[in-house]
C-alpha cells in the first residue's frame, strides 16, 4: 500500500 | 494547485465573508443555523490538526487560519454578540446535530487511510464537512422568506465543494492520477446534498422570484 497521496487540500 | 481548486477555495472564502457581511452588516443572524456553524468549527479544527505541524505553502497555511479564525468569529457574533444574538432563532433550528459527530467519527474509525489520530480526525472532518450542511438546509426549509445574503452564502458554500469535485477530476486524470477516495466520496455526498438547493436557487434566480424551498 504505498503511502496516500500528499494532503495538500483545504 | 489547479484553477478549479483555487476557484474552489475563493468560493468558499466568498460564502464565509458573504456570511460575516450579512451578520455584521445587519446585525442579524436570522434565517442563519449556529448548528451548521458549530459543525464547521468542528471540521476545521479536526481538519487543520497539522497547521503548526506541517508546512503545505503560505496560501495553506493562511487559507487555514483564515477559516478557523471567520468560523469562530461567526459562531462567537450568533453565541454572544449582544445585539446579533438576539437575532438567532433557535426555535427554527431544530436539526439534532450532535447525532452527526458520533456516525461521523465511527465511520472514520472504521473507513480511513492510516489508523493514526491525525488521520482518523482527518478522515473524521471531512464525513462531517459532508453532511454539515444539513441543519441549515432544514432552517431554510422551515424559513417562511430566505434573504438574499442568505441564499447567496449557501449557494457559494455548495458551489465550492462542486468545483473541489472538478479539481479531483483534473487531478487524477491529468496529474498525479492517484485515487483520493474518501475526499472524493464525501465531497460528491456534500455536493449532492446542495442538490435541491441549488434548483429552487438557479429557478428564483432565473423568475427573478424570493427563493423558496418546498417544505
Amino acid at each position: 500500500q504505498s503511502a496516500q497521496p500528499a494532503k495538500d487540500e483545504l | 494547485m489547479n484553477l478549479f481548486r483555487l476557484a474552489g477555495d475563493m468560493t468558499h472564502l466568498f460564502s464565509i465573508i458573504v456570511l460575516l457581511l450579512k451578520i455584521h452588516a445587519t446585525k442579524s443572524c436570522s434565517g442563519i443555523s449556529l448548528k451548521t456553524q458549530e459543525l464547521y468549527v468542528i471540521v476545521f479544527l479536526t481538519r487543520y490538526l497539522d497547521l503548526f505541524t506541517r508546512f503545505v505553502s503560505l496560501y495553506n497555511t493562511v487559507m487555514k487560519i483564515v477559516f478557523i479564525g471567520t468560523s469562530f468569529a461567526i459562531v462567537w457574533y450568533m453565541r454572544y454578540h449582544k445585539v446579533v444574538k438576539q437575532t438567532y432563532n433557535k426555535d427554527e433550528d431544530t436539526f439534532k446535530h450532535y447525532f452527526l459527530l458520533l456516525p461521523c467519527f465511527v465511520l472514520a474509525l472504521l473507513l480511513h487511510n492510516e489508523f493514526t489520530t491525525m488521520d482518523v480526525l482527518w478522515t473524521f472532518s471531512l464525513y462531517l464537512e459532508a453532511v454539515a450542511i444539513l441543519p441549515q438546509l432544514v432552517l431554510l426549509q422551515q424559513s417562511r422568506n430566505i434573504d438574499n445574503l442568505t441564499g447567496n452564502y449557501v449557494f457559494f458554500l455548495g458551489a465550492y465543494r462542486g468545483l473541489y469535485v472538478l479539481n479531483w477530476i483534473y487531478r487524477y486524470f491529468l496529474q498525479d492520477h492517484r485515487a483520493r477516495w474518501i475526499p472524493w466520496i464525501s465531497g460528491l455526498v456534500q455536493t449532492a446534498l446542495y442538490a435541491d438547493f441549488f434548483y429552487y436557487y438557479i429557478l428564483s434566480w432565473k423568475k427573478h422570484e424570493k427563493l423558496k424551498l418546498p417544505a
